[in-house]
């Protein structure tokens, strides 16, 4: 695993997040579900929690976008670049923004599955950078993984205990 | 040194789509008008830096393994540590 920096890091475990627009598709529930489940991967293994604001600006601002959105890191259409998130900060940082031209599903392996890209780009938002290692999730190359059976390997929980510890209960 | 030898040349819109990819992930910058003579070419550093950190073989060549690598599906964030 690897890191932005040993301080690159949320000082506070309590953190929120907002799903500031949804992609077309999949339902709603859908989205709000993935968007959840992917961020307890992390707070299973951590002291953080996330609590989520409909309104107002929350830590991890999570949309969906195409092509140019405003951050100069513009999309790039179907395929390729699924999506991107940044390191923990203010304004922007911890941000995560979704390439709409991607085709997201809930489950099926016939589309991107949502909840393993955000699960990916949430260690952004969390502080950790890319790994090396193939079978981790932080590795930068999607594959399809069973989201019922998921379970964060081990290269993962190391990389995010060492910026936050374990969780304690 | 022994360098093995890709089986099929890369097209220019292979080399062109590896430029881009190399840039954009592995900081790969233009080296225009350098007057050092270079026994590696910054193309060649950054593929070889490329294919050890995806864990493929590491030959500094535009093989087809490292084209598929490259145009698989990815996280957008660079996967050089820029913090570092």
């Amino acid at each position: 695993f690897s890191t932005f920096g040993t301080n690159v890091k949320w000082q506070k475990n309590s953190l929120t997040y907002r799903i500031v627009n949804y992609t077309p598709d999949m339902a709603k529930a859908e989205v709000d579900d993935s968007i959840n489940k992917a961020l307890q991967v992390w707070a299973k293994v951590t002291p953080l929690s996330f609590t989520r604001i409909m309104s107002g600006t929350a830590d991890i601002m999570i949309s969906f976008a195409t092509g140019a959105h405003g951050d100069s890191s513009p999309f790039d259409g179907r395929g390729k670049t699924l999506a991107h998130a940044f390191s923990p900060g203010a304004a922007i940082g911890g941000d995560a923004h979704f390439d709409d031209d991607e085709n997201f599903t809930f489950r099926s392996s016939r589309g991107t599955i949502l909840f393993l890209v955000a699960a990916h780009e949430f260690g952004h938002s969390l502080g950790l950078s890319h790994s090396n290692d193939r079978s981790a999730l932080m590795y930068p190359v999607y594959t399809y993984k069973n989201p019922d059976t998921f379970v964060l390997p081990s290269d993962d929980v190391t990389g995010i205990q060492s910026l936050y510890g374990k969780n304690p209960s | 040194a022994v360098y093995s030898m890709p089986v099929t040349e890369a097209s220019q819109k292979d080399e062109l789509l590896a430029e881009g990819y190399l840039k954009k992930f592995f900081n790969l910058t233009e080296q225009r008008n350098s007057s050092i003579r270079r026994v590696i070419s910054p193309m060649t550093k950054k593929l070889s830096e490329m294919q050890k950190f995806m864990g493929l073989q590491v030959t500094g060549k535009l093989d087809a393994e490292t084209l598929a690598v490259m145009k698989k599906p990815r996280c957008g964030v660079p996967d050089v540590n820029m913090a570092r």
